[in-house]
């Protein structure tokens, strides 16, 4: 579903290049379950970013369905955000104006959801986190484990053929970061989601995931491979 | 050095009263390192805003070094956190539009400390955290592991009496994870500083703190004792 072609994404600093993401070549396929992991620093929430499509790399390719991303306008690639992609970020990203329901709701507005549908599905989604409480909180009126909560539900509630989560449980008390895990899974086992999960915690990719992929220095490692810094 | 009687946090929302923190009644010796456990949404962070002077109580005191900040003015609360605190909090809360160097120098202006000192100890601080090859980035050019790395160097660069933390760790993968609590137990050991950190990792509050205390729906619970929610 995903291949990133030799992908970099570099940042001028006045003289100095920072070298975020540099030359990484991976493919996931439809319907796997991975975990990225590596250093803070090493490059993870970069290389989710120009998977999501909301960054462009410097030089490479990233095939999605077949089409490089690299090479779409603006529109394509809203487009593509838009119907294929879910992302929870690792600072959440809410709307901080809107209430908890109303930022659930927002992805299907965007993506022309009817509105009888939308009400439903908004519930459902915050159901299933344990958010039915705080429908009406905006996110400055939420836990920092809440707000991610509401992430997690935002990203989910158009159904996307990729969940990309960037660090989904880090704000999470081990049972309620548990309860997250299982229905991550459970979109890929009965959805056939893909799934690209960066975590920090090693005992939880190698719990949930079925594949492992680790970076270092923006460059990928051999599993199991300590990074260098 | 603290001690919290019978304080409570309630918010009002329509008909409903959120009882964040409902009654604690806890006493933290100067010198201790006490972490703070519970479920998301369990108190955590409320009780951390309430003891770090940014939030007032709904009722209860709250001794600080013998003085009641419920009753303390506004002018009064500032002095205590430029003086007495250092806050990491649990979503940094770094001003965006400054950079590095001078996220971390700004207690210190505020401190009202002198400016031959101040580089000096804004240059050992991001030492300590492993950022000096960041200084010049904004806070958007900085991973999410560096922002909150920044943000306990910030804490620090005052040599506060009292270090509240809110999940230092939650961003970080383990080796840096363990970098940086092995510097909040040097602070501990070799400075005295009080501390008081949240993290949901178990195994980490019992690693390096001397006294666990646990929240449950706003309450202190016993040790042991699972959240009832
Ligand atoms: N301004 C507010 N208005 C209404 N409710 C609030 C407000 N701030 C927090 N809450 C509620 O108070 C409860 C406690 O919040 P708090 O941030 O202290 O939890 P926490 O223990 O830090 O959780 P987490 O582990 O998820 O960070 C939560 O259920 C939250 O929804
Ligand atoms: N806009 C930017 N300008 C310059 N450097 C940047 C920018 N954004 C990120 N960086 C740098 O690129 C590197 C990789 O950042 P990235 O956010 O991908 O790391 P990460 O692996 O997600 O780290 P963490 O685990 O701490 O979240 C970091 O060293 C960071 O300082
Ligand atoms: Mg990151
Ligand atoms: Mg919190």
């Amino acid at each position: 579903a995903i291949q990133t072609v030799d992908v970099r994404r570099h940042y001028r600093m006045g003289e100095n290049v920072i070298k975020a993401v540099d030359g990484v070549s991976v493919t996931i396929k439809q319907g796997e379950f991975a975990a990225l992991l590596g250093t803070s620093g090493s490059g993870k929430s970069t290389l989710m970013n120009l998977i999501a499509g909301l960054d462009r790399p410097s030089s490479g390719a990233i095939l999605v369905h077949g089409r490089d991303l690299a090479q779409m306008s603006s529109e394509e690639l809203a487009k593509y955000r838009r119907h294929t992609v879910g992302m929870v970020f690792q600072s959440f990203n809410l709307v901080p104006t809107m209430n908890l329901a109303e930022n659930v709701e927002l992805p299907m507005r965007f993506a022309e959801v009817d509105r009888s549908e939308r009400d439903a599905r908004v519930q459902d989604a915050l159901k299933r986190v344990r958010l039915s409480a705080r429908l009406t909180h905006r996110p400055s009126e939420l836990s920092g484990g809440e707000q991610q909560r509401a992430a997690l539900a935002r990203a989910l509630v158009n159904k996307p053929q990729l969940l990309l989560a960037d660090e989904p449980t880090g704000n999470l008390d081990s049972r309620t970061g548990e309860e997250i895990m299982n229905l991550i899974q459970e979109l890929n086992t009965t959805l056939g989601t893909t799934i690209v999960m960066v975590t920090h915690e090693r005992s939880l990719a190698e719990r949930y995931a079925n594949r492992l992929i680790f970076l270092g220095d923006g460059k990928m490692l051999d599993a199991g491979e300590p990074a260098t810094t």
